[in-house]
């Protein structure tokens, strides 16, 4: 027999409730219940079968999810191979996220994969930011472009892609210091920075334990710089990470990888079904 | 925007001679929209709805206040009752030396509160010291250095060799050397799935024994806060809150999630990445930002 209005309602209200929990930020469960009533309005299921309507729901919910994350696939090794030379890709995104460590992270995985690479510290502000790259540079014995506090970020990054197309070497990664997407002369800086490095990729990184405040930030660093793909950094501490769905829904660009851990090898290749099947057990 | 209709839901409350039920449920359904998109914990977001809903039905108190104000005070109350009421002050106790342990989730700001801290009870004649107690980060040191750079604020900082445990329980012993009043202590970020880190972070306060372990919690948290603080609050009992990064968009919802669940009073704010943009916690600034 087919679904009521109310029934839907409240089978989408429970759902709902449990994408808030996971963090899915509150316009995109509310964006879900519309889209979801309109698709399960009259549809019909076998009349003694309870589980036939949970089912249903489940599926055009997974279906929804799916298509709010993409299926773009970007693997940043096989881009960095057959980009050209120098492959650059420019970090950003708000305070403490993991910019930093992210880059780290995917240095090792290009150099693990064959790979030369040069890094990069625009973060010319915040204490300690130069000498935190140096450290991971160091540890991975790659070379790192960098200049004293105060000195202008787009300066450094110029520098690194400049070193990197005379030396020939493959990727070039460019840390930026973290900054509120609220504050437009910070965002106007960024936007300066990567009209200097022309990178080949711009990726956001977002924290996975964000809330709702995961939509502003990708919505805001979209419109005022514009970005390619997103990172979802300490998935360790929020399997959940509702903030990867708010992300793509608002900014319609794809989660790729998602940081695993505080070592170099804890970046792994983002797996939308998974990440959905997860969400919904 | 959500503070057009929590603006809108109160005028169509409030201009009602007689306010029924369905009229409550829509201006509880603003304020619990308003409440979910500043992260605050989905229980607690219930709870206070039952709480608003049984102060507008039999007030505890007679006012004579109008429709309206007695709506808005309810709401008010119920959030600023969970925050501990009025402002509280980080209590250093006298003829000792105070040490303050910062904790929390990596990235959340504790480096950078410790050194907002500092130059806050500097600036009010307090003998205070910084022990670097993150040996774990790379440039942790530097970092701290660099933030107190200028102040005249002393810093313990080792090479690296000793654990974290270690160095923190020689700091403690050069702090009492140089006869502070107040030491604070910088540990590396952790969450509560990394379980040695969080026996690490039990074993620092039980050998260490500080005057308080202070929670340092990002302002745009969601969901896990309430999950994250109580883990805190097992290894390490939570004296006090600080909330970082409430410049940004962030209403810091999970932070009153978080108060809520292990009881201690946010004493700080961070507005700012600078030493000087730190504030003294005000409960009725916070709740109206959280209101929009
Ligand atoms: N558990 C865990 N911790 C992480 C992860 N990624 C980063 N971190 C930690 O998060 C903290 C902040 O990382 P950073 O790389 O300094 O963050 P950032 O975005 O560069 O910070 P700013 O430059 O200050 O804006 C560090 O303690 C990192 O070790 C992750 O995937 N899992
Ligand atoms: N805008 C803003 N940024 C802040 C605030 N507090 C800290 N930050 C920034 O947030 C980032 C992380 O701060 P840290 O002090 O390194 O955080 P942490 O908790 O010590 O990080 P770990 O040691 O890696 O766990 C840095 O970029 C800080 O400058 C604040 O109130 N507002
Ligand atoms: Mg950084
Ligand atoms: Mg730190």
């Amino acid at each position: 027999r087919p679904l009521s209005r109310e029934k839907i309602e409240e089978i989408l209200d429970d759902y709902g409730l449990k994408l808030i929990i996971c963090d899915v930020a509150l316009p995109l469960v509310d964006e879900l219940k519309r889209t979801l009533a309109e698709t399960l309005e009259g549809r019909r299921t076998p009349l003694f079968d309870r589980d036939a309507v949970k089912k249903l729901v489940e599926q055009e919910l997974t279906l929804f999810l799916l298509k709010t994350l993409g299926d773009s696939q970007i693997d940043l090794v096989e881009e960095a191979r057959k980009s050209q030379k120098p492959f650059k890709l420019l970090f950003i995104g708000v305070n403490g996220v993991g910019k930093t460590t992210t880059i780290a992270k995917v240095a090792h995985m290009l150099k693990e994969n064959g790979l030369s690479v040069l890094l990069a510290c625009s973060d010319t502000f915040r204490a300690g930011a130069v000498e935190q790259l140096g450290q991971h540079a160091r540890a991975l014995g790659l070379p790192m472009v960098f200049k004293k506090y105060g000195s202008d970020p787009a300066s450094v990054g110029f520098e690194a892609v400049h070193q990197a197309s005379r030396k020939g070497v493959d990727a070039v990664l460019i840390d930026t210091a973290g900054r509120m997407h609220t504050d437009i002369n910070l965002m106007d800086e960024l936007k300066k920075i990567k009209r200097v490095v022309e990178p080949s990729y711009t990726i956001l990184v977002v924290d996975a334990l964000t809330g709702n405040d995961a939509w502003n930030q990708a919505a805001d660093f979209s419109s005022h710089v514009g970005f390619d793909a997103v990172i979802l950094a300490k998935f360790d501490a929020d399997v959940k990470g509702g903030a990867a769905l708010s992300v793509s829904f608002i900014s319609k660009k794809p989660v790729i990888y998602v940081g695993t851990g505080q070592k170099y090898s804890d970046l792994k290749r983002f797996n939308p079904k998974e990440y959905v099947s997860s969400l919904m057990s | 925007s959500l503070s057009e209709r929590l603006q809108n839901a109160l005028k169509f409350i409030t201009r009602q001679a007689y306010v029924s039920e369905k009229e409550v449920a829509e201006y509880l359904r603003e304020i619990q929209r308003a409440l979910i998109m500043g992260d605050v914990d989905v229980k607690l977001v219930s709870q206070l709805t039952e709480e608003i809903k049984k102060e507008f039905k039999e007030p505890r108190e007679e006012h004579g206040l109008s429709l309206k104000d007695r709506v808005v005070y309810a709401t008010y109350q119920g959030l600023i009752r969970i925050l501990g009421g009025e402002k509280k002050e980080l209590r250093i106790l006298p003829h000792q030396l105070n040490i303050f342990v910062f904790m929390g989730i990596q990235g959340s700001g504790k480096t950078t509160s410790v050194g907002k801290v500092a130059y806050f009870l500097k600036k009010r004649n307090r003998r205070v010291g910084v022990i670097s107690g993150d040996v774990f980060r790379p440039g942790a040191a530097d970092q701290l250095r660099q933030l107190l750079e200028g102040t005249g604020i002393p810093l313990y900082v080792e090479p690296l060799g000793n654990s974290s445990v270690e160095v923190i329980k020689n700091g403690v012993k050069w702090a009492k050397g140089l006869d502070l009043e107040v030491v604070l202590v910088d540990t590396a970020g952790r969450h509560r799935s990394e379980e040695s880190l969080m026996n690490e972070m039990k074993q620092i306060i039980d050998e260490v024994n500080p005057t308080a372990a202070i929670l340092v919690i990002d302002a745009m948290i969601g969901q896990q806060a309430r999950a994250q603080a109580e883990a805190f609050n097992k290894v390490a009992k939570v004296g006090y809150v600080i909330v970082t990064k409430l410049d940004g968009s962030a209403k810091g919802g999970g932070a009153l999630s978080a108060v809520a669940s292990v009881g201690a009073p946010i004493v700080f704010v961070g507005v700012g990445e600078g030493l000087e943009e730190f504030e003294e916690f005000d409960p009725v600034k916070f709740v109206s930002r959280l209101l929009g």
